[in-house]
């Protein structure tokens, strides 16, 4: 039994294809930088969210090989439970043949996610024991010509968002891509100096840990400095999530995020979000403390939106520089 | 080479929820400061 987190999906937005069999059959999946396994619904399940969602059905691929290796995908919400099975997974014109991947048989809590399954991006070892991540294939197979890829996550656009796997298209970013080494090559970590709201620092005192994660919405620390962060732009509780007054947005401070000496700042347009209704509610996620001794902040697409990423695995750094 | 993976900008869970009316539920059930879950982080 293999025991993994994966990020959270109530805020996940950006989807993508890609197959899996011969003949392929299609799936809508999170490129996420914060988990390394690849899953996807299977004709095994018998959950609600099955039903909704595009499933696997290994019976009619020819290339299909049975593990039968139970794997557990715990979530903050929920729950993926099932087993591994190898297959060609094709990802744009990149063929991988025999990629392990998981299929589930229980699913909880998905009905209503956009997405069919996960697609992981992080370091093998962040992996479900005895799998390779399908980047790591990739790279092993000498299928892309360089051990990078990139994300452009578009705030205004339905579509416009692209994962660029092999190479980086710069036209994507403005100025100098500033590289940061990775920390721990987990998780895409690095090292963050510190947080400042109105030039005063209000977190990471002592520098701390950043996780570059696609896989998560919202910008999670700490809960002790999330609720003062709160308490600080005048978020309050409605409905279990925290709103603020839409016509005050535009007074609130800008967050200062200060890595290997650059500074990105994050203006409140872009940790506010106004839903449908016309309601505004804070992007901030507290909890990491749980993760780790040391302080740890979890940079996700409200981060990553503002900042175009590149993930270089030959290099252990990730690239930050301000999107277009 | 580089190969370019189109991603399309969904509408979330949560404003699913939120439509439907389900959204202070589903928070009350799953005890995760909406945001993800590293408490489990086994490594």
């Amino acid at each position: 039994l293999s025991l993994h987190p994966l990020r959270n999906y109530l805020d996940l937005a950006y989807v993508g294809n890609i197959s899996i069999g011969t003949p392929p059959q299609q799936f809508k999946v999170v490129f996420d930088t914060g988990s390394a396994d690849l899953w996807v619904p299977s004709t095994y399940c018998d959950s609600v969210p099955c039903y909704t969602h595009n499933v696997f059905n290994p019976h009619v691929s020819t290339t299909f090989r049975l593990s039968g290796m139970p794997v557990d995908l715990t979530y903050g919400s929920g729950r993926m439970v099932g087993f591994l099975g190898y297959d060609t997974v094709r990802i744009g014109k990149l063929i991988d043949m025999g990629q392990p991947f998981g299929l589930s048989k229980s699913q909880y809590g998905m009905e209503h996610a956009p997405f069919d399954g996960i697609l992981g991006l992080g370091y093998p070892s962040l992996a479900t024991q005895g799998t390779t991540p399908i980047f790591d294939t990739l790279k092993r197979r000498s299928l892309i010509p360089q051990p990078v890829f990139a994300f452009y996550l578009s705030s205004q656009k339905e579509n416009g968002s692209m994962l660029m796997l092999g190479g980086v298209d710069h036209s994507y970013h403005k100025g100098k891509l500033q590289w940061i080494p990775v920390s721990q090559p987990h998780y895409w970590q690095i090292t963050m100096n510190r947080i400042t709201v109105n030039g005063v620092v209000f977190g990471c005192f002592r520098g701390c840990q950043a996780i570059v994660d696609t896989g998560t919405s919202f910008l999670v620390g700490p809960s002790r400095v999330v609720t003062a962060l709160r308490r600080l732009i005048g978020a309050r509780l409605v409905d279990n999530e925290y709103a603020v007054s839409c016509s005050y947005v535009a007074r609130l401070p800008t967050i200062v995020f200060s890595i290997n000496g650059n500074n990105y700042p994050l203006p409140p347009q872009a940790y506010i979000r106004k839903n449908l209704r016309g309601q505004c509610f804070s992007n901030f996620g507290g909890g990491t403390e749980n993760m780790s001794h040391s302080e740890t902040w979890i940079l996700g697409d409200v981060f990553l939106r503002l900042y175009f990423s590149v993930y270089d695995r030959g290099n252990n750094r990730v690239g930050l520089a301000p999107a277009v | 080479c580089l190969v370019i993976i189109p991603l399309t900008k969904m509408k979330t869970m949560r404003e699913t929820l939120r439509e439907k009316n389900l959204l202070t539920n589903f928070l009350l059930n799953n005890n995760d400061d909406r945001s993800q879950n590293v408490a489990h982080d086994p490594k």
